[in-house]
């Protein structure tokens, strides 16, 4: 057989190297090319949203800059007048608005914890915002679990949604923490 | 082995790896909300 | 060189001017108002004079901003980035506006020769100073000045306007021409701002989707090849470095959105992709064959007893936008091949087409592997127009004996390991799609196996149960092999 790296046994070699160490093999047997941010499956082109070689993820909504008329832009004349950014007076809506649309920003997470402080709770293996259902009395509640009727926030319609759940508290996340040298 | 002219030029690449494009660098200036990138948990939506 | 006494001085005033101008409330994001009476100011203050002062008035202005931005980033006394780097954007947008003014209103509406010379200068000026100030500050040269600079000159000239969608392809092979000087074996330490510039999508959106009959394609593949040629001496390597695979895996997501986007264009120019991704990138070279025009309907090659022979397609030759026959060097080696492909003599042609191809002998870099991908396409393409001229259609009976098929039987016995793999290789390299290229190769493969007089050569080709591939030794010297291959076998049957 061939003894170098051009033949069979080299294949070998880096079939072993591949459960050993992947760095090795990463040109040949390659990356996982699904993990890299992109539908691959998409019916629509995917350069208009391409979020740029190191992007995880595409361009999110308000990443996409668009040519308005001049008249638009009224930024230059509003700006000084508008009140600062504080999410304790926007309602739920926009909080929801802000934590979906804004992946990987501290803005996430400060909307995050706002509404946890509004007694929402994100579960985490369903990724939606459930809060209780105000008089409503639970059916069933442990140490561990209780089961009774929430409210979900449902994206899809964007609006709440009555459901009856099994909640296992093991499952909801801790309050949002905002990283002190992040600011929004 | 790399050549003497490669060599250099990973210097120089590997160097510019730690300064690497910030998003924000091709987009127009956000003023109300700009970018603020940061690890969410991996339980979050990430799209 | 020497600028003329105060210049400096006056356009550090003018600069500041416009920056202040281009900020202030009143003006809005167009400016357009207090352009027409800053263009006096400039007049007022000679700069317009002649084009020395032009071109002085504009590399000034882009040494100022850069400078302006190096400040800042280097400013220990702030550590709160996230507030610097706007601030260098305020600098840097609003230079940006002042270039996109200039060239918009350069010379009458309807003159397109004054605006693109104009924008072909301030690129140079801002290239050159980029490759100055890359070459003198070495490893603490900054991207993201000359980043924004390009990307956001290029946002604002493709704005939908009447006077700019006119000179819409000048703009395009201005910045292409631009971006080659550039490129990263120019400036390393611009690389990773490079390969963004590149596949900005609006970039990607107007070379190869909007601008009329693909006419920025071949601009748009040059720099492909310039970034594969760059990443190449890197990738020979099996482990690599954390800044290499980045750069890496940014290509792959380009080269993604490519394949997903327009497979046409990964078609017609992948002759000269794979020409210069090194052998050992497979996963590389594979995403590029991989791609298929969109209009072809593709068989499922899972089909039990699909006769590749009766598809259609395999009887035109796809596109390939390279002059192949003139990459063949030197110019005698190419006479004699095609002596030989014409008379099949003299025979010494074909001892002595090893050393033609040979280029030194250190391992790895033995063989000319762009003279050796040439040649295997030429004979195979000769081959095919041979055949075709006798009246018949290649195939396994059709493609033996001949010159075409002396010279690959040559290559594959004489040649060592690393050589015939290489050789094999550049065959690999056109099974793409169903097409006469893809046809006659995988016929060529089979062939060589077939007619093989040792194992070895059989190795280095594996093929399916046809022909008695599991009676060789090779197939079954370690169970992680024989499972790969059995599994390549399910999959088939």
């Amino acid at each position: 057989m061939v003894s170098d790296q051009f033949g069979v046994v080299g294949l070998l070699a880096f079939i072993r190297a591949a459960e050993s160490d992947p760095n090795l093999v990463s040109l040949a047997l390659g990356q996982d090319l699904t993990a890299l941010g992109l539908n691959l499956n998409s019916p629509e082109n995917l350069y208009p949203s391409f979020g740029g070689p190191w992007a995880d993820h595409p361009c999110r909504p308000q990443d996409v800059d668009f040519h308005v008329p001049p008249e638009y832009l009224i930024n230059h004349a509003i700006r000084d007048k508008l009140a600062a950014m504080k999410l304790s007076r926007y309602k739920d809506d926009l909080l929801f608005f802000m934590f979906y649309t804004s992946v990987g920003d501290v803005l996430q997470i400060a909307a995050a914890a706002e509404l946890y402080g509004r007694e929402w709770r994100y579960h985490m293996e369903e990724k939606v915002w459930i809060t209780q259902v105000p008089g409503m009395a639970h059916i069933e509640k442990t140490q561990t679990y209780e089961r009774g009727t929430y409210y979900f926030f449902d994206v899809q319609s964007w609006r709440k949604v009555a459901k009856e759940f099994h909640l296992d508290y093991s499952k909801l996340e801790g309050r949002p923490v905002l990283n002190s040298t992040s600011t929004v | 082995p790399l050549q003497k002219e490669h060599q250099q030029q990973f210097q120089l690449m590997e160097a510019a790896y730690y300064h690497m494009p910030h998003p924000s660098d091709t987009e127009r200036i956000r003023t109300y909300l700009p970018r603020n990138p940061c690890n969410t948990p991996s339980y979050y939506i990430q799209a | 060189y020497e600028d003329p006494p105060g210049l400096v001085e006056k356009t550090d005033f003018l600069l500041r001017e416009w920056i202040n101008i281009y900020n202030s409330q009143h003006q809005g994001r167009d400016s357009t108002k207090a352009f027409s009476i800053f263009v006096h100011q400039m007049n007022v203050h000679g700069i317009l004079k002649t084009d020395d002062l032009i071109t002085r008035f504009f590399r000034l202005s882009t040494q100022l901003c850069v400078e302006t931005v190096y400040r800042a980033l280097l400013d220990k006394s702030n550590a709160n980035m996230t507030l610097i780097r706007p601030k260098c954007y305020h600098t840097l947008d609003a230079f940006v506006r002042l270039v996109s003014l200039l060239v918009k209103h350069s010379g009458d509406a309807n003159n397109t020769t004054t605006k693109i010379h104009l924008l072909n200068k301030v690129l140079g000026i801002v290239a050159g100073c980029l490759l100055q100030d890359h070459d003198t500050r070495t490893v603490d040269f900054q991207q993201m000045p000359y980043q924004r600079i390009f990307t956001m000159l290029f946002l604002e000239l493709n704005a939908p306007e009447p006077i700019l969608e006119a000179i819409n392809l000048h703009v395009l092979t201005a910045y292409c021409h631009t971006f080659h000087i550039l490129r990263p074996s120019k400036a390393a330490g611009f690389c990773y701002a490079w390969l963004e510039l590149i596949s900005h999508r609006v970039f990607i959106g107007r070379m190869l989707a909007t601008t009329p009959q693909q006419k920025c394609w071949s601009l748009y593949a040059q720099l492909l090849v310039d970034l594969f040629r760059y990443l190449a001496p890197f990738l020979r390597n099996a482990e690599l470095a954390k800044p290499v695979t980045m750069l890496y895996k940014g290509t792959l997501r380009v080269l993604l959105v490519l394949l997903h986007d327009f497979p046409e264009f990964l078609c017609d120019y992948y002759y000269g992709f794979c020409d210069v991704i090194p052998p050992n990138c497979i996963q590389m070279r594979n995403l590029i064959l991989s791609a298929f025009p969109r209009t072809m309907r593709l068989p499922d090659p899972f089909i039990p007893n699909l006769k590749v022979d009766m598809l259609p397609e395999i009887s035109y030759a796809p596109r390939i936008n390279t002059n192949i026959s003139l990459t063949i060097s030197p110019a005698q080696f190419k006479k004699d091949l095609d002596s030989y492909l014409k008379a099949r003599a003299p025979v010494t042609f074909l001892s002595e087409l090893r050393s033609n191809l040979q280029i030194s002998n250190e391992p790895g870099v033995r063989y000319n592997i762009s003279l050796m991908n040439a040649l295997v396409l030429y004979v195979g393409t000769q081959a095919i127009a041979y055949i075709r001229n006798k009246g018949l259609t290649p195939s396994m009976s059709t493609i033996a004996h001949s010159a075409h098929m002396d010279i690959f039987q040559n290559l594959t016995v004489d040649l060592d390991t690393e050589g015939r793999y290489l050789f094999f290789n550049a065959m690999a390299n056109q099974l793409r799609y169903p097409n006469s290229h893809t046809h006659y190769f995988s016929c060529t493969f089979l062939y060589l196996f077939a007619e093989a007089n040792t194992e070895v050569i059989q190795e280095q080709i594996t093929r399916n149960p046809t022909y008695k591939f599991w009676q060789h030794q090779f197939v079954h010297c370690a169970p992680e092999i024989e499972k790969l291959f059995e599994s390549v076998a399910r999959s088939c049957f």
